[in-house]
């Protein structure tokens, strides 16, 4: 199983077009490093991508450098993972 | 593995062997209403099961149901497997749905892509695509949701092997997408077609690869609003209606797509909730609550499709 300790999972919401499409340019920035839950569709509706551990310091730099306000949708992901692997457990138990 | 569906635990999440043990055991125990077909296989040869609900007739007008096409959302199969139980439980009791299988049959596709299913158990949790590979392709896996004839290649979807949302190399590529192509074109009478995705709370409806409205954008646009209203009323939980292109991105090659330009004048597809904490990682103490309410939509558009014969 992959780990996914430290990855966190980022909300971020853009003002307009333009900072949608600066968060479209990660995809190309960072291959296969940004994976976006929700791609970034249109200004009222949020973005939200995990990043993993080792890219968070560039990737949060990124979005302030763009003035992209986001929040820590998912602060760790791996320890919702065990948790939802230890209920699968307990649940076949 | 379970010996029977009653102690099945249906607000947790199942491997793909508890799932298809699971089927056995309810097609066995519910053989007067339901029965097992296997349209195909996939890359990584499993078999791709459809549960058929039918009580009797031949050929009749049917209802799609399909969950689980991106692996990674587990909340969906477990919606699937939770309905497929109400239905049987219902059948007979309430009349709404008595009457919809009294006059059509419906088929649920429970795990659309079984071995991206089966890789989030043994490998990578966050996996969303198919497992097919190629020669001289580096990356693993198709959008199995960009990879229909509708629109395919249209930049709603990504020729490159290694995005998340890559189409896969021609239209219907994938076993997983022809197989249920070839089913839903060989039965000829599939009326309704309804796709679960999670996560983002829209029911939606095509086209996604154009902009451009439907013809009977107005009527799908009211039944949304009404299957929405009815699945707000279980939980108090929101969904955005409208078509795909306008309400959340152009995506290109999608299955209600197809479904729609192949005639099936009632196509939606779901994302169900997560409510803006967990993504695609709900925990099952949230199935049975998305499940119940999912319910009431699905009931609203079955009854709708029944009562507009076409």
């Amino acid at each position: 199983q992959m780990n996914f300790t430290g990855d966190q999972v980022l909300r971020v919401l853009a003002k307009n077009e333009k900072q949608l499409s600066v968060l479209r340019d990660l995809e190309g920035l960072k291959p296969q490093k940004v994976d976006f839950w929700r791609s970034p569709a249109r200004p009222s509706l949020p973005v939200d991508m995990r990043v993993p551990f080792s890219e968070l310091k560039d990737i949060k730099a990124y979005l302030e450098s763009h003035g992209l306000a986001y929040s820590i949708m998912i602060k760790d992901i791996q320890v919702l993972l065990d948790e939802e692997r230890e209920a699968m457990a307990k649940s076949r138990r | 593995l379970e010996r029977s569906t009653s102690s099945f635990s249906y607000s947790s999440y199942h491997t793909l062997e508890e799932i298809y043990s699971w089927m056995d055991n309810f097609v066995t125990e519910y053989s007067d209403i339901v029965s097992k077909i296997r349209i195909g296989h996939s890359f990584e040869n499993r078999s791709i099961l459809v549960l058929k609900f039918s009580t009797g007739g031949s050929q009749r007008r049917a209802i799609w149901i399909d969950t689980g096409i991106h692996s990674r959302e587990w909340i969906t199969h477990a919606t699937g497997i939770w309905t497929a139980k109400k239905i049987v439980s219902e059948y007979g009791k309430d009349s709404t749905l008595t009457n919809i299988l009294d006059a059509m049959d419906i088929f649920m596709e429970i795990v659309t892509n079984p071995d991206g299913f089966a890789f989030t158990h043994s490998m990578n949790r966050l996996w969303r695509k198919n497992k097919s590979t190629r020669p001289g392709i580096f990356c693993i896996g198709v959008d199995l949701n960009r990879n229909w004839k509708s629109g395919f290649g249209g930049n709603g979807s990504n020729d490159n092997p290694c995005s998340e949302t890559y189409r896969g190399p021609s239209p219907q590529s994938e076993p997983e997408v022809a197989a249920i192509v070839d089913f839903i074109t060989a039965h000829g009478n599939i009326k309704a077609l309804i796709s679960i995705h999670s996560y983002s709370q829209m029911l939606m409806y095509p086209y996604g690869h154009s902009l451009e409205p439907v013809p009977n954008q107005k009527e799908l646009y009211s039944l949304a609003k009404d299957a929405a209203q009815a699945l707000y009323e279980v939980h108090g939980i929101e969904y955005i209606c409208g078509s795909i292109s306008s309400t959340l991105y152009v995506a290109s090659g999608i299955t209600v797509d197809w479904a729609y330009d192949s005639g099936i004048k009632y196509s939606f597809t779901f994302e169900l909730r997560d409510t803006g904490r967990y993504g695609f990682l709900l925990p099952a103490s949230q199935i049975v609550p998305t499940a119940h309410e999912t319910w009431l939509a699905l009931r609203a558009i079955m009854q709708h499709t029944l009562n507009h014969p076409y």
